[in-house]
């Protein structure tokens, strides 16, 4: 979700 | 996956890969800003953390191991093997002043206040700005070696891509991920003048040279 980022981005 | 992300990924990888080629065959670090590259590593380390504790996919802990340890490689080749080639006296931008304007950035705009997010927070804002330090030497030196060049465009690129790539996943995904998109247009933008002097200059086969 928006809240968390794009965490599987490097 | 997008095709801009993996381009971007691939085009980091490159730069990498260009900046080790550059060590290794000049036998030398010249022209590069030590400070830029710790900043990397604090980049890599602080936002990388998540490795021990969140699994994403092979390959997303591949790339951050390759980023953390070629990163902490090249702090080695500069401090150790080739130190007599590395001249910090035209290193001289205060990163004092980029930390802690990051510091106070992550205590604000952070997904959650916990010591992870307000980490990844502070490597996303640092990393916008690490690049600094090596574009003031540029400025100071006024010239550079045609892979130096190479290195800042892969690394300028791989910025740029991630752009059309959040684009991308807010039309196609419905994601949006403000802190990176923010500080990640920031990042890309600190690399125009630096893109038109390498377009102009160095593709057309002349030398990079700024205007005294």
């Amino acid at each position: 979700g928006a809240e968390e980022g794009h965490k599987d981005e490097l | 996956m997008n095709l801009f992300r993996l381009f971007g990924d691939m085009s980091h990888l490159a730069s990498i890969l260009l900046l080790l080629y550059k060590i290794q065959t000049t036998r030398s670090v010249r022209g590069l800003s030590f400070k830029t590259q710790a900043l990397y590593v604090t980049v890599f380390v602080t936002r990388y953390l998540d490795l021990f504790y969140d699994y994403v996919s092979l390959y997303n802990s591949v790339m951050k191991t390759f980023f953390i340890t070629s990163s902490c490689y090249v702090l080695y080749l500069m401090k150790k093997k080739y130190r007599p080639t590395n001249d910090p006296s035209i290193d001289t931008f205060r990163v004092e002043y980029l930390l802690g304007p990051c510091v106070l950035l992550s205590l604000i705009f952070n997904y959650r206040f916990t010591f992870a997010e307000i980490l990844w927070s502070f490597s996303i804002f640092l990393e916008s700005v690490a690049i600094l330090p090596q574009l003031f030497m540029l400025q100071r030196t006024g010239e550079a070696e045609a892979i130096t060049t190479h290195y800042l465009a892969a690394l300028g690129a791989y910025r740029a891509l991630y752009i059309p790539n959040w684009i991308y996943r807010y039309w196609m995904e419905d994601q949006v991920d403000p802190i990176a998109v923010t500080a990640g247009i920031v990042q890309t933008a600190l690399y125009v003048d630096f893109f038109y002097v390498y377009f102009t200059k160095v593709l057309q086969g002349q030398r990079f040279e700024l205007p005294a």
